[in-house]
């Protein structure tokens, strides 16, 4: 564990904390995507499951079922509690066309083709992408309201703090992961537009507006 | 070492 690792999972469970809130205290989920968190759901069941077979830690164990958790928790919310606020007109995004070409991916680049490897660099391949309705959303509606970009920002700076981690570990525990690293580039890569109204907008005090 | 089972990150 480093600091680049912690400060990254930190911000992820930072990002899921504020979601809820917003869920919960608003009694709404308008202008979050359910697509997204449909995937984010698949992500971390489909990594986890070597919650069964393997034990590295109990922080390792706790933030897996926190995960695992809080992301069903999000789709249940959504989808069942606070249905009537979801915004589903404009959460048009076919997830499909992420979870096959991922499925297909995974079982062509892997470490090992055995179940639970395919489903684990799945999984890393679909969580590069799965923010992407939730980018379609916004931009579609062409604005966000401030705590939906500050969730953006948290999901986006803990893929990016990784990838610190990855630089970190290389170097000091000769460690890498090319799978990981690569779609952990492509993940952060796809916020940069995002961080970049984040910081010249959001954090101004201004609401984040895309231009028409 | 280049990767090995098992994945020890998040």
């Amino acid at each position: 564990m480093n600091i680049f690792r912690l400060l990254g999972d930190l911000s992820h469970l930072l990002a899921i904390i504020i979601l809820l809130l917003k869920i919960w205290k608003t009694r709404s989920c308008a202008g979050i995507s359910g697509k997204s968190q449909i995937l984010f759901a698949i992500v971390y069941t489909t990594r986890y499951l070597d919650l069964f077979t393997t034990f590295i830690s109990a922080y390792n164990t706790f933030m897996k079922i926190i995960f695992i958790a809080t992301s069903l928790a999000t789709v249940f919310l959504m989808y069942v509690k606070f249905k009537a606020t979801y915004d589903h007109n404009h959460d048009t995004f076919r997830i499909e066309f992420l979870i096959l070409p991922a499925f297909v991916l995974a079982l062509l680049i892997n470490h090992e083709l055995s179940p639970v490897e395919v489903l684990w660099t799945f999984s890393i391949y679909l969580e590069s992408v799965a923010i992407l309705p939730q980018l379609f959303l916004v931009s579609k509606t062409g604005e966000a309201e401030s705590i939906t970009s500050h969730y953006l920002f948290a999901l986006g700076s803990y893929r990016g703090l990784y990838l610190f981690n990855w630089i970190y570990r290389y170097y000091a525990e000769d460690h890498y992961d090319l799978i990981a690293i690569v779609a952990g580039l492509v993940q952060t890569v796809l916020y940069c537009d995002f961080f970049y109204l984040y910081i010249t907008k959001v954090l101004k005090g201004k609401k984040l507006q895309l231009p028409a | 070492t280049i990767f090995e089972a098992p994945h020890d990150e998040l």
